[in-house]
């Protein structure tokens, strides 16, 4: 099979619900399965999703609810008619658009049977697109687009239930019983409070973000980093900087990876770091002076621009761009002033190539979206600066 | 699925193809109007079928083989594959 270049997983439609604790009702019944069975099956399908998440979800026989299911033949008034047996079996709306979920009258629904259509499995499927996941391409995810026939033993692949997690974060402990649900002791979770994960939502400025080689991006503040994901805030976060860094202070000035060496280069008052991954290379940190001539001491933020390749650092109202390429790798006529990056204010806090193309500046819990094209901060609505807090870390 | 007696809606042809490509997000909407999918160019099309290929991991060969037109009559979920 020709693999395309993209690693296959799960996919997040763009909305999820801001509350955990969720409402469900089942408005019409399937005409061949017994109401307290298909009850019963129902409830089992929304266990998949609660058992890696804070998410709880609640029966209601009337009222509104977020999630209301539905059995239905051909057209049903939402203007995407079933097909009879076969084909599509089921559908549901993400959050977005309300988060029901309507299933096929015309199959023949089965529960624990290898014959028919199996209610459980379909019925997982459709509450993970209510709760805000698109199809994944990874097979043999539940989140895969294809029905695959009656298993036993239903569970989520891990490509779920990171995309879930990714979404509705991981399933905290059960500190009072300081043991998860298998009865094993976790007397030393790693999680830190939560509280901590306010952080950045009291006070979205930080120190510095940056892309590790593998694509991954981080936000670093204080003692403290944050893995983040296409919508938020990974799970589990924040931990400190010095443990998965071995070696690296916090309160970090700057940082950026050199995708040509695929090193990443932290920056703190007059030194730097150089890591592979996260292990320190041998002889570091060193004088920014000596690896990275021209260049001053105690910056606010560094990043590779895609315009170039080329590396740019600023502090305060200047800018200056490093070329490791050249000799001297910093060109006399620099530094230049910031604001020849039209819309830019000085004394950044950091800057990131993201992994959509685009360059951010951060400033004090805000940021700004440039546009290479125009060499200037994008015009867009919402305008820039926007609060960071919203639209990278979930707040 | 044969097995457990699936009477599945077979998809044969190439406009039953490009019916199912649109309804799952790999085509514009319009085209889910059969009268409509001439005006699809070859290119377009072949682009949707490699898309669609792609994502449920068969070889990308960008025509209607007969693996691509049996995934195609797998009973399926009716939310599309590409969310825009």
């Amino acid at each position: 099979v020709a693999s395309d270049h993209r690693s296959k997983r799960y996919a997040l439609q763009g909305s999820r619900w801001r509350v955990k604790n969720l409402t469900y009702k089942i408005s019409k019944y399937p005409s061949r399965l017994r109401k307290r069975d298909v009850d019963e099956e129902i409830k089992q399908a929304f266990s998949l999703w609660s058992e890696y998440t804070d998410l709880t979800f609640t029966p209601k026989s009337s009222g509104s609810v977020h999630i209301e299911i539905r059995f239905e033949r051909g057209e049903h008034g939402d203007g995407d008619p079933f097909d009879g047996p076969g084909g599509t079996l089921a559908h549901a709306y993400f959050p977005v658009y309300g988060g029901d979920a309507h299933f096929d009258d015309s199959e023949r629904w089965t529960i624990n049977s290898f014959t028919g259509t199996n209610l459980k499995q379909v019925a997982a499927h459709e509450f993970g697109h209510s709760l805000g996941l698109s199809h994944s391409d990874v097979r043999d995810a539940l989140m895969a687009p294809f029905y695959r026939g009656y298993e036993p033993s239903l569970s989520l692949d891990s490509d779920d239930i990171e995309g879930i997690q990714a979404l509705y974060g991981r399933k905290s402990r059960n500190t009072d019983r300081d043991s998860d649900s298998a009865g094993t002791s976790n007397r030393h979770t790693t999680e830190p409070p939560s509280e901590e994960d306010a952080e950045l939502c009291t006070s979205a400025s930080v120190d510095t973000m940056f892309n590790s080689a593998d694509g991954s991006t981080f936000a670093f503040k204080g003692q403290h980093y944050w893995k983040l994901t296409e919508e938020s805030i990974a799970p589990g976060y924040p931990q400190r900087i010095s443990k998965s860094w071995p070696g690296l202070p916090g309160d970090i000035d700057a940082a950026f990876t050199y995708v040509k060496n695929g090193k990443t280069y932290f920056f703190k008052g007059s030194q730097y770091w150089r890591y592979t991954g996260k292990k320190m290379d041998p002889n570091y940190p060193k004088p920014i002076s000596e690896g990275f001539t021209g260049i001053p001491d105690n910056l606010d933020a560094a990043f590779v621009w895609s315009g170039n390749g080329k590396i740019y650092f600023f502090k305060r109202d200047k800018f200056w761009r490093f070329d490791p390429a050249q000799r001297p790798p910093v060109k006399n006529t620099y530094p230049k002033p910031i604001a020849n990056w039209e819309g830019l204010p000085n004394d950044l806090d950091a800057a990131l190539q993201y992994t959509n193309g685009f360059t951010y500046f951060f400033k004090g819990g805000q940021y700004y979206r440039f546009n290479d094209r125009a060499f200037a901060v994008d015009v867009a609505n919402p305008p820039f600066p926007r609060p960071a807090g919203y639209w990278w870390f979930g707040c | 699925l044969s097995a457990s007696g699936y009477d599945a809606d077979s998809v044969t042809t190439d406009t039953q193809a490009m019916i199912y490509l649109s309804q799952y997000g790999y085509l514009s909407p319009s085209v889910k109007n059969p009268a409509m999918s001439h005006l699809m160019s070859e290119e377009s099309v072949s682009k949707a079928i490699s898309e669609f290929q792609s994502f449920v991991g068969l070889n990308i060969t960008g025509n209607l083989d007969t693996q691509t037109l049996r995934m195609m009559s797998i009973p399926r979920c009716g939310v599309k594959d590409k969310v825009g």
